[in-house]
């Protein structure tokens, strides 16, 4: 994340690190049911990719804990299910249940189709490249508002789609990088975080005055919740 | 340091069954590597399998390539079969060979070695020197490798050309790909089993690496270096290049597609423009090491396409990536490079969600065939059927939960339950009907404990 500040204990704990073969850090995703994780189809190789030696990680603020971290919790991922067409997002299921605490939680998925009010606060979380904004080794967190379509398409020249959710622009360079893709844009609603965006790729990092794009997450709840219920 | 499995090949979650035999095995409780010393001791054995439940073995005098032996799936086993058995290459003279190819260099029939008809000679099978029917052999150490007296009487003998490990499979590239029998350095030095961690312990564990191929002692490269490679079993020599022959031109065969404007898979054929990473970082040129030093080099990775700055993946990575301009970052990916569509070609369209497609579509749009709706008999199965507006015929797409997305089936792929099928919309682009919720509510999810934060320090 550039800009924002390091995430602290308890923040995010559905802010999932998705690890490489090699144990490395290379996308974001979101805990939506213990042993399902929701991130970006962009990091995945292909739809039915063999993911033996890959995990997902969770718990600790840091990018790389060390192997006596008790609040980190990896696991590994067992199974990859690509989305509708249109939605670029994957589901991962884990190759068993993570262990619910105040480290690691659930994030509440929307209302099928709900439109997230204008002005919501939300916020986007991840380990991945602070452009030297600080902290590059914690996760990080950077707040942010709702922006409805409308007013989204007037910047972005009507590339905006009904599957997208956007922030609003901010004065100063703050956003995602490489590394957060397919993490949670988490927003506040009645006492709980809901999961209304997957940080997807985009041209720049924390461009200023600009909005910023995600995939809108409440168009795939029903999507989201038949996998869930088939695997 | 070398281990007495060396001289086997592994073959997982099977083992051999002699069909006319009772299904009672005897089996010896011992370490997986006595039982392969004490076959090693064997003239007769050949083989043996190893049951992982009982940390017991079976050793046997065939096999798979044995007549009346069946190769039979057991999670509990494991086939460990003598490498001189089962290659289809020589190393060095091939004396030690004992394929089952029984036909000259020029197509001419081996005659059988207990045979002196049509032509007399020397050698008489005993059990342990391999003059097996009437296999090509090498009884003499002739260096040019096996041979036999062949059935036409004009001909007494000729060579087999059964060729070396080392020629048998040619290198492609970097040789990513290689997956020949070739199980020595380049100095002679005999390679570790991948699958064990001694000599010397490694990352490159083959369960975890499904896709790498990483067999017995084989020389592999998985970790996208110059050549193939193995970790030896000289304590040491960590790990050492393998000399294999490279293919020429003719042979060399692209095994990844090339793009252009999208990338697929990892995006190893990947040979668009784009030259700086996803949030705008300019790449660092391939032939240059400023500011990164760096082992790709253009000429060391020919079949990469490592031209200019362009974003590329010449080690397997997860997408294409590049060396930045900024010396506080080494790597990045390109993911602003868009994933091609793998779908398949659309030959329908639907109306609405679909929900009254009655259409005979029955893929997948990856392509999949669909598992006929009668096979899932669960309760899932009953309400679907109740809801659905159209009969849920045969295999055929269709939507009886009214999901969003399209018409959909269960797939004959184990590892997709259910996917969409390959139909479009008939009316372009599908309108979503996005609304304000009236009442939400949540149960558990979503909660955080930010009173931690306070107790961070």
């Amino acid at each position: 994340i550039v800009g924002g500040v390091a995430a602290q204990p308890g923040n995010s704990p559905w802010t999932v690190s998705l690890r490489n073969r090699e144990g490395k850090h290379f996308c974001g995703g979101s805990l939506v049911k213990d042993n399902w994780v929701i991130s970006t189809r962009q990091c995945f190789t292909s739809c039915d990719a063999d993911l033996t030696g890959y995990e997902a990680m969770m718990g600790s603020l840091f990018k790389n804990p060390g192997p006596n971290d008790p609040d980190a919790q990896s696991v590994p991922i067992s199974r990859i299910v690509c989305g509708p067409s249109d939605s670029g997002l994957v589901m991962l299921k884990l190759e068993k249940s993570v262990t619910l605490n105040s480290r690691v939680a659930v994030i509440c998925l929307p209302p099928e189709r709900y439109i997230v009010p204008d002005g919501t606060e939300c916020e986007i979380t991840g380990w991945g490249d602070t452009k030297g904004t600080g902290y590059p080794d914690v996760m990080k967190v950077a707040k942010f508002y709702v922006l409805n379509n409308g007013e989204c398409n007037v910047y972005h020249k009507g590339k905006v789609k009904d599957n997208d959710i956007c922030t609003r622009p901010m004065t100063v360079e703050i956003g995602a990088c490489e590394g957060d893709y397919g993490g949670p844009l988490s927003c506040l609603t009645l006492d709980c975080w809901v999961l209304e965006g997957v940080i997807i790729p985009a041209r720049g990092c924390g461009k200023r005055n600009q909005p910023a794009i995600f995939t809108r997450v409440s168009v795939y709840v029903d999507w989201i919740n038949k996998v869930m219920k088939m695997n | 340091h070398r281990s007495p499995l060396n001289d086997y090949q592994r073959s997982k979650g099977v083992e051999l069954v002699q069909p006319s035999q009772g299904a009672e095995k005897q089996e010896v409780d011992a370490e997986v590597h006595i039982c392969a010393k004490r076959c090693s001791s064997l003239g007769d054995c050949r083989s043996f399998d190893y049951n992982w439940k009982t940390l017991s073995c079976r050793l046997l005098p065939w096999t798979q390539k044995s007549e009346h032996i069946v190769l039979q799936r057991n999670v509990n086993y494991d086939l460990y079969e003598k490498k001189d058995y089962v290659r289809e290459c020589i190393i060095g003279n091939g004396d030690t060979y004992r394929g089952a190819v029984s036909k000259t260099e020029k197509g001419k029939t081996c005659q059988q070695w207990r045979m002196k008809f049509p032509h007399d000679h020397k050698y008489s099978p005993t059990p342990g020197n391999g003059l097996d029917e009437n296999y090509c052999r090498n009884p003499d150490s002739d260096p040019k490798g096996p041979w036999c007296y062949t059935t036409d009487k004009n001909t007494r003998h000729e060579q087999c050309g059964i060729k070396k490990c080392k020629d048998a499979v040619c290198l492609n590239c970097n040789g990513e790909d290689y997956r020949g029998f070739v199980d020595r350095t380049e100095s002679g030095k005999e390679c570790q089993r991948w699958d064990l961690q001694s000599p010397h312990s490694h990352p490159y564990k083959p369960e975890r690496y499904p896709d790498k191929s990483l067999d017995d002692n084989y020389c592999r490269n998985p970790d996208s270096s110059e050549r193939p490679w193995c970790y030896t079993t000289d304590p040491n020599v960590h790990r050492e290049y393998c000399q294999i022959t490279k293919c020429t031109e003719k042979q060399r065969q692209r095994n990844v597609e090339v793009t252009g404007s999208c990338f697929k898979e990892r995006g190893e054929g990947y040979r668009g423009k784009a030259n700086t990473t996803t949030s705008g970082i300019p790449c660092q040129r391939w032939d240059s090491q400023s500011p990164h030093q760096h082992r790709f080099l253009p000429d060391k990775y020919p079949c990469k396409g490592l031209d200019e700055n362009y974003c590329r993946n010449p080690d397997g990575s997860e997408a294409p990536w590049c060396f930045t301009t900024q010396p506080g970052m080494r790597v990045a990916y390109c993911f602003q490079i868009k994933r091609c569509p793998d779908d398949v070609e659309q030959t329908d369209c639907y109306y609405g969600n679909g929900e009254l497609y009655n259409g005979k579509v029955s893929k997948t749009r990856k392509g999949i065939t669909c598992r006929n709706w009668d096979e899932r008999m669960d309760q899932l199965q009953v309400s679907l059927e109740q809801s659905s507006l159209v009969p849920l015929e045969n295999n055929y797409c269709r939507n009886p939960d009214r999901d969003s997305h399209g018409p959909w089936c269960f797939t004959m792929d184990q590892n997709t339950q259910f996917d969409y099928c390959a139909i479009k919309p008939c009316d372009g682009e599908k309108l979503l009907t996005l609304e304000e919720a009236e009442k939400i509510e949540f149960d558990s999810c979503g909660k955080r404990n930010d009173r931690l934060s306070k107790l961070g320090r």
